[in-house]
């Protein structure tokens, strides 16, 4: 189970409060995943006080509205990687970014498809690009299969729909690193020409989350 | 640790490393009690099947606060995501959230329900505020009911452990966590319109992640 409490002393009306709130939740929350399950008790309450003085903010369109959007998402991306990096049993942080699509919405469903894999070849250090192209695959969103491009790190492993020769130590040593400091994973991914871009976050599966969850009975 | 038995000092939980993407916000200390007019406490109430490390949270707002909500889409959801869903039917503003960890008080049926309610009208009357204006949030085993008893007689050393400073929302960001190894709070500062403005925020979650809220 993932909660949330945000609180803001901006003065915001309800109807927009709500939709902003809404807004950041889809970039951020629901795009991370450790273990594909969706919980009973996932909740988000946002308050805003009103007590900074601002100028009440009634239209998602005024600029006061687009930066304090800004600042939402900031923050709750910022809580919800580190709920990812906090995955159990995880030893990194694996971050999906997708770019070339039609729209945010697909670009998000692609990278949290990506994230939502087992990816057990993060955790084996394994640079398997196979399984990446894969889950992209079964997102559910369609794209020219020659415009696929994924690397890891800084190391191109397909461009154009085709796997290229790289440097596997390279890109194992990379996934090792990583893992050595708990930090995080890059996979940047690109369907296309299109505007639509966006993240996921996950983490890699290790034989400690079994463990955790065996364990943990209802 | 603190003298007082049972609060548990915050230290005996680490920090995430908070990644917090770049823009015209500067990160500051004090999570959800950073912005102007919150406050926060977390206490060990003794719901946490083993261990004494906070598992009661409690979140105020001094005014009215504009409320939102975001909740899963699972539909066997537990009682507080029930009950907090119907507050926001019914209720533009929100003054409190609770928060207990150890019991998910979700499969308990009308029962867990019932529990939700009672829990939100002791603490709406211990803040002298209307009942409807309480919302909760509750993590930890599904099918187990809270320890309400224990719940409720922790009640007010919760409401007087209150406080604006970071320590309350640092202590509340643990009091929510289960599995979690690391707390999450993260606030920062930024300028809306002319104004200064703050925005904070605690989470949890480490198991049982794949959040679809609506």
């Amino acid at each position: 189970t993932m909660l949330g409490v945000m609180t803001t002393d901006a003065s915001v009306a309800t109807n927009i409060w709500r939709e902003m709130v809404r807004k950041s939740v889809s970039r951020s929350f629901n795009q991370i995943t450790v273990d594909g399950d969706t919980s009973t008790n996932d909740t988000v309450i946002a308050l805003a006080s009103g007590a900074s003085g601002s100028t009440k903010i009634s239209s998602l369109e005024s600029s006061d509205a687009q930066q304090l959007q800004a600042c939402l998402d900031a923050v709750m991306q910022g809580l919800a990687k580190s709920i990812a990096w906090d995955g159990e049993g995880a030893t990194c942080l694996i971050e999906i970014t997708v770019s070339g699509a039609s729209n945010e919405a697909e670009a998000a469903k692609i990278a949290r498809s990506v994230a939502s894999s087992s990816l057990a070849a993060v955790y084996g250090r394994d640079p398997n690009w196979g399984r990446i192209a894969c889950a992209v695959g079964y997102a559910g969103i369609h794209f020219n299969i020659n415009d696929l491009r994924v690397s890891l790190g800084d190391i191109l492993l397909m461009n154009n729909g085709q796997p290229l020769p790289f440097d596997r130590y390279a890109a194992s040593t990379y996934l090792k690193e990583a893992g050595q400091i708990h930090g995080t994973v890059n996979i940047d991914i690109s369907v296309g020409n299109g505007h639509g871009s966006s993240k996921a976050w996950g983490c890699d599966l290790s034989y400690d989350y079994v463990k955790i969850n065996a364990e943990y009975t209802t | 640790s603190s003298a007082d038995a049972g609060v548990v000092s915050v230290k005996s939980m680490p920090a995430a490393p908070i990644l917090l993407p770049e823009g015209p916000w500067k990160q500051i200390p004090g999570g959800v009690t950073a912005a102007k007019g919150f406050k926060a406490a977390g206490i060990y109430g003794g719901l946490r099947a083993k261990g004494e490390k906070p598992d009661l949270a409690l979140v105020t707002c001094d005014v009215d606060a504009t409320a939102a909500g975001a909740f899963t889409t699972n539909l066997v959801a537990a009682a507080p995501v029930l009950y907090c869903r119907h507050i926001l039917d019914i209720s533009e503003t929100g003054r409190a959230v609770l928060i207990n960890a150890g019991q998910a008080n979700a499969a308990t049926g009308d029962a867990g329900y019932q529990d939700t309610v009672e829990c939100s009208n002791a603490v709406a009357q211990l803040l002298h505020v209307r009942p409807e204006s309480v919302l909760i949030e509750s993590t930890g085993v599904i099918g187990q009911r809270i320890k309400k008893e224990a719940l409720l007689s922790s009640l007010p050393k919760l409401v007087a452990s209150l406080t604006s400073a970071t320590e309350g929302a640092d202590s509340a960001a643990v009091a929510i966590t289960t599995t979690d190894l690391v707390s999450k709070s993260i606030a920062v500062e930024t300028e809306v319109g002319a104004t200064v403005v703050r925005v904070g925020g605690m989470a949890k979650g480490s198991g049982m992640i794949h959040p679809n809220m609506a």
